[in-house]
């Protein structure tokens, strides 16, 4: 473990813990994509398939619990909780997210450390997740403003993985056999698909104005 | 070597 990684970690918590916030405190999903949490949910089920074989830590193990559970609550919240799922954008969030599904598995099958089962879904988690917030982001788009908790949710996201980017070089000159270029690479693809997300939320920090994504 | 094999990584 290296500051890097334990401050992502960190990033990590306290972006679901936000997300938590936002749609416990207001009682709303707006301006949250259902897809993005059913996105998230199926890339820690299928990255921590080792989470009852291999025992790491007591700190991963509890982490992998934490972000299981945190994802499918919130996806079960915005689709059965009564209040949450009226406030949901039905009609903005209409990103076709099984394309993300598809590619993401038919990479992981052809792009993989070991071609195993347990091999396969991590890649296919790695991938996925990389391209998770695409419906987020569209949604973030089409919706115009961004309230002040999806928008702080959506930056700590995007910063966490830029956290294991520094450890992933860290680590990498720090120990010998250290190779993570699967998850280098799609790491990298994913904090530049924040890019444009992050100068906005920067610009109405800079001018402490509501962020406003251009329609 | 076992580090890099398993995956301590979240």
């Amino acid at each position: 473990m290296n500051i890097f990684r334990f401050a992502g970690d960190m990033t990590h918590l306290i972006s679901i813990l936000v997300l938590l916030l936002k749609i416990y405190a207001t009682k709303s999903c707006s301006g949250i994509s259902l897809k993005t949490q059913e996105l998230y949910a199926l890339v820690f089920l299928t990255r921590y398939l080792d989470l009852f074989t291999d025992f790491i830590s007591v700190y991963n193990t509890i982490m992998k619990l934490v972000f299981i559970a945190s994802s499918l609550a919130v996806v079960c919240c915005m689709r059965m909780h009564r209040v949450v799922r009226r406030s949901y954008d039905k009609d903005l969030d209409t990103f076709r997210h099984y394309f993300l599904i598809l590619a993401s598995f038919v990479l992981a099958l052809l792009v993989n450390e070991k071609f195993t089962f347990q091999e396969i879904f991590w890649a296919f988690s790695i991938y996925l997740e990389a391209l998770a917030i695409l419906p987020q982001l569209v949604l973030l788009q089409r919706s115009g403003n961004v309230d002040n908790l999806t928008g702080q949710y959506v930056f700590f996201l995007g910063a966490y993985r830029a956290f294991y980017i520094l450890n992933w070089i860290y680590r990498y000159f720090t120990e010998q056999h250290f190779s993570r270029w699967i998850a280098c690479v799609s790491g990298l693809v994913q904090t530049v698909l924040y890019a444009d997300f992050f100068y906005y939320y920067f610009i109405s920090w800079k001018n402490n104005a509501k962020m406003q994504l251009p329609a | 070597k076992a580090s890099s094999k398993v995956k301590d990584e979240l």
